[in-house]
This record gives structure tokens, C-alpha cells and sequence, in this order.
């Protein structure tokens, strides 16, 4: 059938499109792809999220999102919530024991590609995706079907998750497209009792991979925010309630 | 085919079998069933780990383990590392694009007792599986499988993860298993800088969940130990080198 466009990658869209990745699992990728589209969201933006990370897949809980989209005259109406359109390719968590289900790379592809062209979207100032951690093949469909897409590269402050981080980065060389910068989560927080800096999870990371993907891209990768760890961002992102705190240097620098 | 027997469902096993539960994942389930198993083995004891957590499957990498199992004779030889055996559902964390695979009911009970029949698991002394997050197939079928099975039902501090660990400990009431205890991870540690605890996770959930346990099941279900939150444990995850802190009681306490 004839291929349908995809409307930010158009020469004249103005949405700003971010495709957030890690280098491993477990280091807030998906929460802060949320909590970031909420706060754009507060700020006024129409924001939409792509959850093309099949192995977390948690945009929809974490936005509190149960019914699955609707299909309105062949278009598929992503459910809103908290003023963010979100669409998951998989739409539920894995409850029976049918799930997960087989994927392979042309699947995916096809699937991201129809995400984007058969949603319903509307005009967008923001469109994120979450991708799976790592580099693999939703990271290069991507940046095939959204060349102008910047990346986001998120981690914490360990020095294990910063090299796993800077080799993700690193995919944005080979695909041409330019990194955003970086975001450091979980970061040190006061001690409630005597206000020292706890550094749950070490130092420097989110400094490193700045600095290590401006070198290797031969680029200017800025540190955009430092998210300390606070247990109300687990506990709001258990609940379905995403809660914004403080990083408003985060969404303002990306955009 | 004719069907093998279970070594450790025999009348006669002296294999004490655990089932490591949780409500949600998160929680340091697998972390846990890792270094309890390495701790154990540290005793003396002659340890089995049997990964059976399809969704999050890391326990190999938790031990470091990067071979698939050999097969001799047409049993299959578990990996070692670090004093235990350890088989996985899925051996290998997914890395091209045709994972995760697709399983089914009566595929995973099948999976499962091909792992405890055909696997040269030698004498054991313990045999841990690490079961998916809450309830579902796996945990009924562990409890078919191997009825002198019993469960350890693993939550953090907060009263959100605390809930859904009762609820997957409430199964042990339909599948007549007992419960050995209730381990909480991830509880409060002292300040570096003062010494006040700090309690990032909330406090009591493992009390909580013993005492309504005990009350919903009409058994003694004790809390058997607290895990501090200990970056250290994260790194030595990340880096397959598991590391057994000082909790001496859960092991002594479950064995
Ligand atoms: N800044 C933070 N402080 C405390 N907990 C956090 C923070 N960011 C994320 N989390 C928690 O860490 C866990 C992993 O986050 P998640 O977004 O699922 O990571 P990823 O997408 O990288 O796998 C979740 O329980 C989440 O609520
Ligand atoms: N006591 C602890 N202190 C600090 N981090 C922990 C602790 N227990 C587990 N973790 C970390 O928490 C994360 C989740 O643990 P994991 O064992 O994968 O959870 P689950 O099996 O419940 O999903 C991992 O990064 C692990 O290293
Ligand atoms: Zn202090």
C-alpha cells in the first residue's frame, strides 16, 4: 500500500522531536521521559510520547493510562493523560502468559513507522520517544524515520552507567543525528537530618558522558539537568502520578 | 515420553526448595536470590539457582555468567559461578531484536520441569527460583512441581510495595505451600555524615507484610531479615560480582 508521510519529518514541522535513550536498564530512562512531557505539557506545550521501549514498556502505568487507544475512521487516537498523548507498542503490561510477545527488526520498524503516520496526533510541539536501553534496532528505525530527531541521553551518576551511556551516545555518530544532551538522574539529594549531600549513586556520571560524547562526536554535548533521587518520583511513578520537581533547566534547554 | 521423576519432589530429597517471590519488579528480588544463594554457598552449602523470572531474567548476569549450559549425555550441566549452579529460562539478556520470545501457560510449566528433571543439578543442599513478580503461571506451577517448595516473599519499605507482596503471598494459601518468611530489601541506612538513618523507601513495609501475611494465612510468617539500600549491591549486580553483605539471619533463619 502506499506509503504514508510521517508529519515531523516533513521539511516544515515544527514539532521537536526527542528520542530518549540510556545505556541500561533501571536508570529513570522512562520516568523522566514522562515526568519531562508532563512538565512541557504544564509549560503550555502539546506534547506526545512514543513508548518504543519493548522490554520496560512503562509510559502507559506510569501515566496511569489502562484503556487501550481507540480507531477513528483507520486513525488510532492515543489516550491522553496529565496533558501528554501517549501511544505504547506494547499497550499493556504483560499479564497472562501470552506475553512478551516475539519481535523481530523489520516488525519493529514497521510498527514505530505506523505509530507515527496512523496516530492521530494532532499538532505537537513536542513529540518524545522512549527507546529501549542500549543500541539496537529501534534506535536506527529512529533515526531513519525521524533524521531530525535529537537525542537525549540519559544516566546516573555511576561511572559504569556512564560508559554504558557514552556507547549509546556514541550510535548518534553513525545516524547522523545530533545529541541534545545529557541528563544525569538520581542524583546526590541533603541529608533530611543534617544536610550534607548524599551521593546514593556515585558522582560525575552525567559530567562524563558530556564530555566523553563531545569529544568522540567532535560535538558540544551539554550536562542539561542533574535529577536528585527523591522516593516521590518512584512512589508518584507507582501510582500513575507523575510528579514534576524541580529541573526546569531540563526541558527548557532541550527546547 | 515417559516422564522423569523430580529429584527434589521425592519423599526422600533433603533439597530445601525456595520459591523467591515479590509483588512488583524493583524491588531487588533476583539481586537478592543471587546473593542469598552466593551467601549461602559461602556457608557450605551446595546451592541451585533456578532463574525463572521470564521478565526480567537476571540472574545469570547477576552471577557473572556469560556461557550457555552444556549438554552431556542428554543432561544438561548448569553453569557455576561463585559456588552456585544456576539455569535460565532465558540464558542470555536480549540483545538482537528477536527477543523477548513468546511463552505460553503450558510452554513454562514444561520449561520449568525440564529444568528440575533434566538439568545434572548433583545433591543439593538448597534449590532457589526466582519467580516473575507477582502472581502468575510460574508460581502455580513451581507449587505443582515441587509441593514441599516454600515461599519467600521479597518487598521494599513502602506500604505500596509492601500490598502486592501480600497479595503474591497470598497464594501460598491456594497452592497449600508454606511460607518460609518475609525479607525487606532496600531499608534504611545510616548518614555518612551523621548517622541518622536515612529511609528512602519508606519504613515498615516488611513488618507489614509478615504480620498480614500471618493473619491472612493463619500461619507464623516471620520477617526474617532487613537488607540496608547499599550502592554497593548495585555495582557488584552490575558488574556480575555479587556481594553478600551482613545478613546473616535470612539465610540461618531459612535454612
Ligand atoms: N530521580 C529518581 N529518584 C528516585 N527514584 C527514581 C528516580 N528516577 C527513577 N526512579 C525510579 O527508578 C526505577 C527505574 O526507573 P525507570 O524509569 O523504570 O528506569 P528505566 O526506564 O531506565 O529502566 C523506578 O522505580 C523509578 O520510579
Ligand atoms: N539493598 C539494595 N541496595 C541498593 N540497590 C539494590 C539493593 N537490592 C537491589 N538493588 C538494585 O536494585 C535494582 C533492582 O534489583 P533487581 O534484583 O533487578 O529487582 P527485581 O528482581 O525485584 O526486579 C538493581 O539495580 C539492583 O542492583
Ligand atoms: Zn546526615
Amino acid at each position: 500500500r502506499e506509503e504514508k508521510e510521517i508529519p515531523f519529518a516533513q521539511p516544515g514541522s515544527r514539532t521537536h522531536v526527542y528520542a530518549i535513550t540510556s545505556g541500561k536498564g533501571g536508570v529513570g530512562k522512562s520516568s523522566l521521559t514522562v515526568n519531562l512531557g508532563v512538565a512541557m505539557a504544564g509549560q503550555g506545550m502539546s506534547v506526545g510520547i512514543v513508548d518504543a521501549d519493548i522490554y520496560g514498556h512503562s509510559v502507559p502505568g506510569l501515566l496511569g493510562i489502562t484503556a487501550p487507544p481507540t480507531v477513528v475512521e483507520g486513525m488510532i487516537m492515543p489516550p491522553e493523560a496529565f496533558g501528554v498523548r501517549a501511544i505504547s507498542m506494547l499497550p499493556f503490561k504483560p499479564g497472562g502468559s501470552a506475553e512478551p510477545v516475539a519481535f523481530r527488526g523489520p516488525m519493529l520498524h514497521r510498527a514505530l513507522q505506523q505509530f507515527l503516520t496512523d496516530v492521530w496526533w494532532g499538532d505537537l510541539d513536542v513529540l518524545l520517544l522512549d527507546l529501549p536501553p542500549g543500541t539496537g534496532d529501534i534506535a536506527i528505525s529512529t533515526a531513519q524515520l525521524l533524521p531530525g530527531s535529537q537525542v537525549v541521553v540519559v544516566t546516573t551518576p555511576q561511572t559504569a552507567a556512564a560508559d554504558v551511556a557514552v556507547r549509546a551516545g556514541m550510535l548518534a555518530g553513525q545516524t547522523h543525528q545530533k545529541i541534545a544532551g545529557v541528563i544525569e538522574n538520581m542524583s546526590g539529594f541533603p541529608c533530611p537530618h543534617c544536610g550534607e549531600p548524599i551521593d546514593l549513586f556515585g558522582i560525575g556520571g552525567g559530567q562524563r558522558v558530556a564530555e566523553q560524547l563531545s569529544a568522540g562526536l567532535s560535538a558540544d554535548v551539554p550536562l542539561l539537568g542533574r535529577i536528585p533521587f527523591d522516593v516521590r518520583l518512584r512512589e508518584g511513578g507507582d501510582a500513575g502520578q507523575p510528579l514534576v520537581l524541580a529541573d526546569p533547566s531540563a526541558p527548557a534547554a532541550a527546547t
